[in-house]
């Protein structure tokens, strides 16, 4: 079961079309392994990525070298996906004495 | 269904019984279609409204192509539910499916769906091996014979972007041309996605406009209103290249170059910070809301035949 300790998900903005390039060019950087859950569409809309434990500190170097503005949307993406399993589990506990 | 919970996320399973279940408590309303398997054996159902008639003009509505967006399989089954219950009650929805038949593929990767359950929860293509990767699935929504291979879809078989070998290679994809093609009188084709709060139609793959852009972009504006007249919701729409990014062998410009005028595809809402992993609690409200786009849509589709 593939798990995701430590991998976050982080929303970053462009100030204008030329940052928002840079962040496309990330698309291209396969050693990192980012998943691009909203990916770059216009300087309106923040672009939302999954970014693995082991290149999160390369990504965010290199998102302040380039002065690319950016928040921790999910802090550990793995503590969010158990609280869904537990609610889950717990909710179907619930389902069934009714059935 | 009554004491089925729309407020949680639910198993292939549950949602396979759950259709079960509603053909059998309406079986003068709903049927159960399955129009292939999944390269993994599982069945793809259809569920089918109709009151009636031979193969009266038809809308489809499909969601959970992409496995990991889980909000759209959950609204699916809302919508289900709710069109079963406000046929007779509604009279909009009741005037639409006297005439047309409404078609509601809930889990339309069923394959992708059990393994975000099951082994990785942010899978999104489909899991038929690549010959000659490790890299396992197809990214259903590139796989369309719709500007195929072009740019803004992937070659390599390790890309979330991969569009597969060829058009239609993914069974997903290749049950559902067959069935329009063989249906041969869908007037609409909805397919939802999440998120983003986006309402998009066709072309992806060229900036070509479609000939009939100033009708879907008023009745896309239409729709996105009444979306946000329930919670404030607020909807991006436009073309697909215009308003997201060029995407070649998507669904919706096929189904529209096969002349379906009303193609449409959705982003549903994440209002907040979650992405794919939408809180539980929201699913009923984005249910709600985007009923109300569909319904725009479905009402629009009955009032101006074509």
């Amino acid at each position: 079961k593939e798990t995701f300790e430590g991998h976050q998900v982080l929303r970053i903005t462009a100030k204008d079309e030329a940052q928002l390039a840079l962040i496309k060019d990330m698309e291209e950087m396969v050693h990192l392994q980012l998943d691009f859950w909203r990916g770059v569409t216009d300087v309106a809309t923040p672009v939302d990525v999954r970014v693995p434990f082991h290149s999160l500190q390369s990504v965010k170097r290199h998102l302040e070298s380039l002065e690319l503005e950016y928040l921790v949307m999910i802090q550990d993406l793995q503590v969010m996906l158990d609280e869904e399993k537990l609610e889950m589990e717990s909710a179907a506990r619930v389902a069934e004495p009714r059935n | 269904t009554e004491s089925f919970d729309f407020s949680r996320y639910h198993t292939i399973s549950e949602i396979y019984s759950f259709q079960d279940m509603l053909v059998a408590e309406n079986p003068n309303l709903v049927s159960k279609i399955v129009i292939g398997q999944s390269y993994q054996g599982r069945p793809l159902n259809v569920l089918k409204f109709s009151t009636g008639g031979t193969n009266r003009p038809a809308i489809w509505i499909d969601t959970g192509i992409h496995s990991r967006e889980w909000v759209t399989q959950a609204s699916g089954t809302w919508f289900a539910k709710k069109i079963a219950s406000d046929y007779g009650r509604d009279s909009a929805l009741t005037a639409i499916l006297d005439k047309m038949d409404i078609f509601v593929e809930i889990v339309t990767n069923p394959d992708g769906f059990y393994f975000t359950h099951n082994s990785n929860r942010m899978w999104r293509k489909t899991r038929k091996p690549n010959p000659g990767s490790s890299c396992v699935g197809v990214d259903p929504n590139r796989n369309w014979d719709a500007g195929f291979g072009g740019a803004g879809a992937s070659g390599n078989p390790c890309s979330e972007t991969y569009r597969g070998e060829k058009a239609h290679s993914e069974p997903e994809v290749k049950s559902i041309v067959d069935f329009v093609k063989s249906h041969g009188n869908f007037k609409a084709f909805v397919s939802i996605h999440s998120y983003s709060q986006m309402l998009l139609y066709p072309y992806g793959y060229t900036t070509t406009p479609v000939k009939d852009q100033a009708e879907l972009h008023n009745l896309a504006n239409k729709a996105i209103t009444d979306l946000a007249s329930l919670y404030g919701t607020r909807y991006r729409y436009g073309s697909i290249i215009n308003t997201i990014y060029q995407a070649s062998g998507g669904t919706i410009d096929w189904t529209y170059n096969q002349g379906i005028k009303y193609s449409y595809t959705f982003e549903l809402r994440d209002t907040g910070r979650y992405g794919f992993i939408l809180p539980a609690n929201q699913i009923i409200p984005t249910a709600q809301e985007t009923w109300l786009a569909l319904m725009a849509i479905m009402d629009h589709t009955f009032k101006n035949p074509y």
